[in-house]
């Protein structure tokens, strides 16, 4: 991409344009490239080939600033509740995180809290059976608070090492919605001490600059721990979650790369920057 | 929004004679912005900037507005020119089923869609058939079957498969059901899995819908332009529907996908209601892009 060029203006402006292809916005990828100018001018990039090396350096470190290994309790259960918005690939991660647990070993129990979307609760039933963990349902219609309830109070009789629940989709427009979210993750905290361990906003990999509205909304109604950056096997880069990490500290946990239970990676920030540029 | 950004940068304007290429060059800049934050593709937005650039030199600065005002109306013109004309209207076949087929990436709200669409025809008199063909997703033909009777409207499904198969043996069971339009559910799929690109193109062949519909999801970025390209290469498209339009989205994605397709774009989803479905307005769409 860069043989045979000199830093100039036509260069910064390819940059740019894989910067804000990669989803990362209009002000990351201006203030990126911003720096860049200060670093060619204070003589710290001389050649061409310095500066992807600089910028995924750069990228590389700011994203390492937060830690992306998962919450635990220091008492089982770990408490992870699942958030986002219509579709983006929850109840599919959900079974991903269970699978993972379960080769880890460890006894997991799931709560299917999505009480309204037409089979929902099915779905992710499917899923229990097919990974071999338990599954907590109660009606389609429930309420999604109940639920949270039963199957937190499950998990410590169980004595599981993680409860994972699911969560309907809602925009967070919807302010009844993100209210409703707020009462789950309540139910929750008030059955197990310092429930949620995690809360994982699940975001597709192929949305725009919404997600960043998406994590500000999310992490007001419940406090977002981690992103799941789902369907990166696609062709869109993710590049939305720098800009998050730059204006809420939120870190990635995990990415999805499919559709199957062992489609999930956990976040690797050197080969998560590698993939902006490759 | 982007009239006060303009309205700043032209606040010292003089007031007299043709808009400067100056004048142009800065407005332009805060257009680019404004589209780039709405997720309009990066290539559209220059094409897009170059198109409505060159229609704005050398023209007269109309006395009763001001430039900013000026530079938006050539944009909104040339948005709303992109966005096409409104085109919601659907061929109905004279012989036998209208068949239309829902496409897409993975949870764009196809389903959802499908139940949609067939409210929307009940009300005009239709009489639809739901052909449950994602045979892939876990509890998607129960998710299909619940929007069926929750409308009171007939789902064909097998247990097996594969896909193009039950594509095929719906159309029996249409005539059987005295159906008059038969949608396609099909699984989410990437445009990069050729395998189950060519499910579709089987689909396509063994079916030969009148109607191929991608429905897309309006909070989609700068990749919007990449999977729309792809599904309307592999496929004879016709219409694309939006969704999560009852969303804060700016909704870029519709102007990139009207760019690249060139298809127009015949509904819009606001909401998960079965009834939260209506018909896309072009106009409405550009003013929300530029925000
Ligand atoms: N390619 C790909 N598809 C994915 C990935 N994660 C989820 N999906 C697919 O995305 C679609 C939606 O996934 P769901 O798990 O139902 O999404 P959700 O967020 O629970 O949806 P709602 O509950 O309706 O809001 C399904 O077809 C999944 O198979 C991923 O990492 N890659
Ligand atoms: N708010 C809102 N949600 C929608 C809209 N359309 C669909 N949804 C929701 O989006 C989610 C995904 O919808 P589905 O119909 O399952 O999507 P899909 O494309 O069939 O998903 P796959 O089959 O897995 O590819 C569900 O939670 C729907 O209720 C819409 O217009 N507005
Ligand atoms: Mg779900
Ligand atoms: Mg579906």
């Amino acid at each position: 991409l860069l043989k045979g060029k000199k830093i100039d203006e036509d260069l910064l402006n390819q940059l740019e344009e894989i910067l804000i292809s990669a989803d990362m916005g209009v002000e990351t990828s201006l203030k990126i490239i911003e720096d860049l100018k200060s670093a060619y001018k204070e003589g710290k990039l001389t050649g061409v080939e310095q500066v992807i090396d600089y910028l995924k350096l750069e990228l590389k470190t700011s994203l390492k600033e937060t830690k992306s290994a998962l919450n635990l309790s220091t008492t089982p259960p770990t408490v992870i509740l699942i958030a986002g918005v219509n579709g983006t690939g929850k109840t599919t991660s959900i079974a991903k995180l269970a699978y993972l647990f379960q080769q880890e070993k460890k006894k997991v129990l799931l709560a299917a809290s999505d009480t309204f979307r037409a089979a929902a609760i099915d779905q992710l039933a499917v899923w229990s059976d097919r990974i071999g963990v338990e599954i907590v349902r109660h009606q389609p219609g429930a309420d999604p608070g109940a639920v949270a309830f039963d199957a937190a109070e499950a998990a410590l009789a169980r004595q599981v090492d993680y409860l994972i629940v699911d969560t309907a989709g809602r925009l967070h427009t919807k302010t009844n919605l993100m209210k409703e979210l707020t009462k789950i993750k309540n139910v929750l905290a008030k059955k197990i001490p310092g429930a949620p361990h995690e809360t994982l906003l699940v975001l597709d990999a192929t949305t725009g600059q919404n997600a960043i509205i998406q994590a500000k909304q999310f992490n007001e109604a419940v406090p977002v721990t981690g992103l799941f950056l789902a369907k990166l096997d696609g062709t869109a880069k993710g590049g939305i979650i720098v800009a998050i990490k730059n204006q809420l500290n939120i870190p990635v946990k995990f990415i999805g790369l499919g559709e199957k239970s062992d489609d999930l990676e956990p976040f690797d920030a050197d080969k998560f920057v590698d993939a902006l540029f490759a | 929004g982007i009239s006060e950004n303009l309205q700043n940068i032209f606040r010292k304007f003089s007031g007299r004679g043709h808009l400067t290429e100056k004048n142009i060059r800065d407005g332009m800049r805060e257009v680019r912005m404004a589209l780039l934050q709405a997720d309009v593709n990066f290539k559209v937005v220059k094409s897009f900037i170059d198109r409505v650039t060159e229609k704005s030199v050398g023209q007269d600065v109309i006395k009763s507005i001001t430039p900013a005002q000026q530079i938006i109306k050539i944009v909104q013109d040339e948005m709303i020119t992109l966005m096409g004309q409104s085109d919601t209207g659907i061929d109905f076949s004279s012989s036998g089923p209208t068949i239309i087929m829902l496409i897409g990436l993975q949870g764009s709200g196809k389903t959802t869609t499908c139940a949609k669409l067939a409210k929307y025809l009940t009300k005009k008199s239709h009489h639809p058939l739901l052909v449950a063909a994602d045979i892939q997703r876990p509890a998607a033909v129960e998710q299909l079957k619940i929007l069926g009777k929750q409308l009171d409207l007939p789902v064909y499904s097998e247990a097996l498969g594969p896909p193009p198969r039950i594509c095929a043996q719906s159309l029996k069971f249409a005539a059987e059901k005295n159906c008059d339009v038969i949608i396609l559910d099909t699984a989410g799929r990437l445009h990069i899995d050729q395998e189950l690109m060519n499910e579709l193109k089987e689909i396509n062949q063994k079916v030969k819908p009148h109607h191929i519909w991608l429905v897309a999801d309006a909070m989609t970025g700068q990749d919007a332009v990449k999977s729309a390209a792809e599904f309307d290469t592999q496929l004879p498209l016709n219409g694309v529907i939006l969704t999560k339009l009852d969303g804060d989205s700016r909704g870029g994605a519709a102007l990139s996908i009207k760019a690249v397709t060139g298809k127009p774009i015949k509904f819009a989803g606001i909401g998960e209601k079965v009834t939260d479905f209506e018909e896309f307005h072009p106009d409405r769409m550009a003013s929300r892009i530029l925000g």
